[in-house]
């Protein structure tokens, strides 16, 4: 269902490109638990955006559930995101003038087609969302007044109200103490019983070992791709 | 040369205050090297604010190096914060528009007094701290131009450019993969070595053990403080 054939990233950085991502090929099932590891600056978020339909790779090709996105537009890759994907930021990108509660409203409210819940039903699924982080009691602080490990919480809430498809983690529990840790993997463990997808980028070989298949990177190249023998 | 003596921080937010701290005791001396553990939320990040100056207790005292600056006033905090404290911040607090080096230059360039390097030695003081960190190939990327990673350990080498007589870092490796974290620890080794107080605040237990001390926090509270059996 996803499909990276060749995909490259440079960035051009006045006089010396970056080459972020150099040739990958990844190919991911519906329904897989996958782990990308690598050191910092080895292109795992860079990978995870292109996965996201964040960004386009420099060159290559991305098939998505059949769709060749590489070469989608902005739009059109607004409205798989909103539909499909379900992204964890690695800095959050919470909306700092919101509070928990609307930034995790936010994809609620973006949302069409079937995706799209009833008025009545938003706000009861954003609550819900963040009683599962366990964030009951912090609904109306806005990020500033949240702790590291709890802001990062509302990105994993936020990520999660459309159900999407897929779901992209970015380091989710990088802020976060090995008790809430576990939380937040057990909840991962759930979504991936329910048949979603999920890839997460993780530094931390505990929380490496829930995956099913450990994806590493080097320098933008995949090094090593094989299942986690748990 | 720190001693906080029943220290609390209380957030007014509405309705309900939030008890951050309450009743911290806390004595350390110069030279010691401590790690703060506790779940998302406990009260690291509000502890580590107010021993760094950027905050001060809701009530209670604070005698830094024999003054009791729980009560001076933003300027003399802030001249107290660039002569002696280096403060890495759990989520960077970089500037988005200035490079990494510019960043970097920033306490250089506001240090007065003894502190003051002469304007010839800024440029390369801040040059090194970042090749200490292993970014001299990245010195004119701004933040969103720097994986998770290198923002985290501009971060980290902007706490250095003064040679602070105290460390403070909320989770300096959060961001790291476990080589390049092995790298930060061994700069911050070194540091102690020098005679350099270093506090730092990890849900790590493999970084808490190059601490010789632990000091653990749950709902504001100091539960347990001990020496770390290496
Ligand atoms: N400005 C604020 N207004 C209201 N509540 C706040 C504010 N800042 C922090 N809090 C609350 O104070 C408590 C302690 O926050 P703090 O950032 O010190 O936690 P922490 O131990 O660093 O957590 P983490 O490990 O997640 O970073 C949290 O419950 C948080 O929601
Ligand atoms: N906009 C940009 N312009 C130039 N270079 C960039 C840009 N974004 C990222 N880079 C560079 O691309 C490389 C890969 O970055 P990426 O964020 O994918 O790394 P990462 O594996 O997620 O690292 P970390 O573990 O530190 O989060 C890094 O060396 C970074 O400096
Ligand atoms: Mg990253
Ligand atoms: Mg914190």
């Amino acid at each position: 269902m996803i499909e990276l054939k060749e995909v490259s990233r440079v960035y051009d950085l006045d006089a010396t490109p970056v080459h972020a991502l150099r040739g990958i090929d990844l190919k991911v099932m519906s329904g897989e638990y996958i782990a990308i590891m690598g050191t910092s600056g080895s292109g795992k978020s860079t990978l995870m955006h292109i996965l996201g339909c964040l960004d386009r790779p420099s060159s290559g090709k991305y098939s998505l559930n059949g769709e060749q996105v590489q070469n989608y537009s902005q739009d059109e890759l607004a409205a798989i995101r909103n539909k499909t994907i379900g992204f964890v930021f690695q800095q959050f990108n919470l909306l700092p003038r919101m509070t928990a509660l609307d930034n995790v409203m936010l994809p609620l409210i973006y949302a069409r087609g079937s995706v799209r819940a009833s008025k009545e039903e938003q706000l009861p699924r954003a609550q819900n969302a963040l009683r599962l982080v366990g964030l009951g009691d912090r609904m109306n602080h806005r990020p500033n007044q949240l702790s590291g490990g709890q802001q990062q919480r509302v990105s994993i809430a936020r990520a999660l109200v459309n159900n999407p498809k897929i779901l992209l983690a970015d380091e989710p529990t990088g802020a976060l103490d090995s008790q809430t840790s576990k939380e937040i993997m057990t909840l991962l463990e759930e979504l991936f019983t329910q048949g979603i997808t999920v890839i997460l980028v993780t530094h931390d070989n505990d929380i490496a070992s829930y995956a099913r298949r450990v994806v590493r990177l080097k320098d933008g190249v995949i090094i090593s791709d094989s299942l986690n023998n748990r």
